[in-house]
Parts: C-alpha cells; sequence; structure tokens
C-alpha cells in the first residue's frame, strides 16, 4: 500500500 | 528526484527569474500583481520554514532559500524601488479571501495538527489559489505583455509537471500525498484558460489580449 510522503518537495 | 519533478523545480526557477529580470530590465512591474507576489512570499515562508528543523538534501535547501530570496527580491522590487509603475488601481484583489479560508482549511485538514504541519499544509491550499489577483489583474486590464504570459505559463507548468511527478513517484516509489495532489490538480486547472490562450496566441506571436 502506497505510504503518505514527508514533505521531501519544493 | 525524477525527470518531471525536476523539470517542475526549473521552470518555477525559471517563471521567478523572469518576473525578476523583466521588472530589472524594464524597470518596472506594470501587469504584475503585487498581492499575487505578497501571497507566494507568504507560500514559501510559512512552507520553507523547515530549513530550520529537517535536512533534504543540498539541492533542497539551496532551492528553498533562492526562492525566497527571489519572492523577497519581487516584492522589495515592486513596494520599494519601482513603486511608481505598479499597477496598483488594478490590483484589487482582496488576499484575505483567499489568506482567511486557506488557514482555516489547513486547520481542519491536515496530517497532524502540529504548527509546523499546519503552517506546510496552510501554504500549499494557499499556493493553489495564489496566482489569482494576477489571473484578475490581467482580465482587469484585458492584456498581458509577452513576457508576463511566459512568467505566467513557466509558473503553470511547474505544478502541472508536478502532477506527472506525483503519478510516478505513486508507481514507482509507493508513496504519495493527497493533500500536495489535490491542491496540486486546483493549481493546475486555474491555469488551463491562460494556457489555451498562451498557445493559441502568444506562441504565434500575437499579444494576449482577452476578448472585449
Amino acid at each position: 500500500q502506497p505510504q503518505q510522503h514527508p514533505h521531501d518537495e519544493l | 528526484m525524477n525527470i518531471f519533478r525536476l523539470l517542475g523545480d526549473l521552470s518555477h526557477l525559471l517563471a521567478i527569474i523572469i518576473l525578476l529580470v523583466k521588472i530589472w530590465k524594464t524597470r518596472s512591474c506594470a501587469g504584475i500583481s503585487g498581492k499575487s507576489q505578497i501571497l507566494f512570499a507568504v507560500v514559501y515562508t510559512s512552507r520553507y520554514l523547515d530549513l530550520i528543523n529537517a535536512f533534504i538534501s543540498p539541492y533542497n535547501t539551496i532551492m528553498k532559500i533562492v526562492f525566497l530570496a527571489a519572492s523577497y527580491g519581487t516584492i522589495y522590487l515592486m513596494y520599494m524601488k519601482f513603486k511608481a509603475t505598479y499597477d496598483v488601481n488594478h490590483d484589487t484583489f482582496r488576499i484575505e479571501f483567499l489568506i482567511a479560508p486557506a488557514a482555516v482549511l489547513a486547520l481542519i485538514v491536515n496530517h497532524a495538527f502540529e504548527p509546523l504541519e499546519i503552517l506546510w499544509t496552510f501554504s500549499i491550499y494557499l499556493e493553489s489559489v495564489a496566482i489569482l489577483p494576477q489571473l484578475f489583474l490581467v482580465s482587469k486590464t484585458g492584456e498581458a505583455e509577452s513576457i508576463t504570459s511566459h512568467y505566467l505559463f513557466m509558473l503553470g507548468s511547474y505544478r502541472a509537471l508536478y502532477i506527472f511527478n506525483w503519478i510516478y513517484r505513486y508507481y514507482a516509489e509507493n508513496h504519495y500525498d493527497l493533500i500536495a495532489i489535490v491542491a496540486g490538480i486546483v493549481q493546475t486547472v486555474l491555469y488551463c484558460d491562460f494556457f489555451y490562450l498562451y498557445i493559441t496566441k502568444v506562441l504565434k506571436g500575437k499579444k494576449l489580449q482577452l476578448p472585449a
């Protein structure tokens, strides 16, 4: 199941 | 990092540079919404507070600092250095009508009820609508200079490319962020009408002029 990703984008 | 995200970041960077260079070279910020620029500064400030407590990569840190600096630089040029050229009479969008709902929504729909997380969420919601004062200004004056159109096109492309990035990450990295995705889609949709005019007019060498 895909996980919520950390805020690693701009 | 994938190609969509890199291209997205680069068009975002290019948009910001186009705007700064345009204002600097023409010594004028006519046709640019200071309200949108204030909203973008609020967006970057509330989102990049994590510069203090989270390190992701040198790329990430440098880009965040560049976006913050460019954003405040643009505001300085518009409200101080070239204030006389600022289109204040047409730039009448009430930004509190965007800031307040974004803040309320961030308090209600978020990943975690923590200060930095709520500020991050607020910045995502606010960014999705931050261009509205600029689009409102263009619709009020009925036209936009080509260079302003290029700026808007690059800014819209950035979020559209991020959508491809999120699709890629969903399948390739098993990661997603529903808040960013939904807000990103809203943000991209707001540019659609403009994209159409850009492709049918500006790319054919005509000025972006709205039908009367």
